[in-house]
């Protein structure tokens, strides 16, 4: 038996929106930790990581680990159907082929369930190396997400230039080039807005906006992402999801012919 | 002229 209940439909709503550009359908792997996500999307150039502990759960049970293969469309239609203040409960049984996604009202008064079909998909569990970042970027998300959307008007590619000083976006085309440079703050009164970079060497790697923007969905989950890069390997994206886990992207970098 | 990398060459198959 799988039972995991949320006080809010809304973060369930905000984690889709936030994997389903990238994603036509995943296996959400359940188990007493809690649940887990690992894909890439169809070009194989980048790839998503979700963690939800079962402690950030009101209630979380599971018996027996399950692995639930699931449309995000159809999972999409279904979430489209509740309120983002109804808890939402998701269900299974073990081995079954179905998942039952229920929403209840704050007053209890409007019950709702919904019942989904399982996929079997041919999944592919990767494993990540460890890697020492030489830059690691925190900055607001909702910056990150301007710069993104902004820079993607010149170029298909975005390139990212880290020093002690600051973190440099540039973007070059038709038009001609775009820079935009972000310092580390000084003192901020609020955490939320503070541009943190903790350097062991410059990097300077270029990245395609399209997945960046892809991944900048993920901003109303956090108030802060975090971007590690290191020569050469995939830059990887993180969002923290307050009390619950975190979505994680990873994204190669293009390299010169 | 850049290309794409893809992310397979990083990751090992479990």
């Amino acid at each position: 038996m799988f039972e995991a209940r949320l006080g809010q439909a809304t973060i369930l709503k905000k984690i889709l929106d936030a994997i389903k550009d990238l994603l036509n359908e995943a296996t959400f792997d359940c188990s007493d930790s809690g649940i887990q996500l690992q894909a890439m999307d169809n070009s194989h150039v980048s790839l998503v990581s979700l963690t939800l502990r079962s402690d950030g759960f009101d209630k979380f049970r599971c018996d027996r680990n399950l692995s639930m293969g699931m449309n995000l469309g159809s999972m999409a239609k279904i979430l489209k159907c509740a309120n983002n203040e109804d808890n939402v409960t998701m269900k299974a049984q073990d081995n079954a082929d179905t998942v039952t996604i229920m929403f209840e009202s704050a007053n209890q008064e409007k019950v709702s369930d919904y019942e989904m079909k399982l996929m079997n998909l041919d999944q592919e569990h990767l494993g990540i190396p460890e890697t020492d970042f030489s830059c690691v970027v925190r900055m607001p998300a909702m910056e990150f997400a301007r710069i993104c959307r902004d820079l993607a008007q010149f170029s298909e590619s975005v390139v990212i230039c880290c020093t002690k000083e600051g973190v440099k976006f540039s973007a070059s085309g038709d038009v001609g080039t775009a820079n935009i440079k972000l310092a580390q703050t000084g003192s901020v009164d609020k955490e939320e807005e503070a541009v943190i970079i903790e350097m062991q060497e410059p990097v300077t790697l270029t990245f395609a906006c399209r997945y960046l923007n892809a991944f900048t969905k993920a901003t109303p989950l956090s108030t802060q992402v975090q971007l590690s890069m290191c020569a050469d390997v995939p830059l990887v994206v993180e969002y923290a999801i307050k009390d619950l886990g975190h979505i994680r992207y990873y994204l190669a970098p293009k390299i010169e012919d | 002229a850049q290309t794409q990398v893809r992310l397979d060459s990083f990751f090992t198959a479990l």
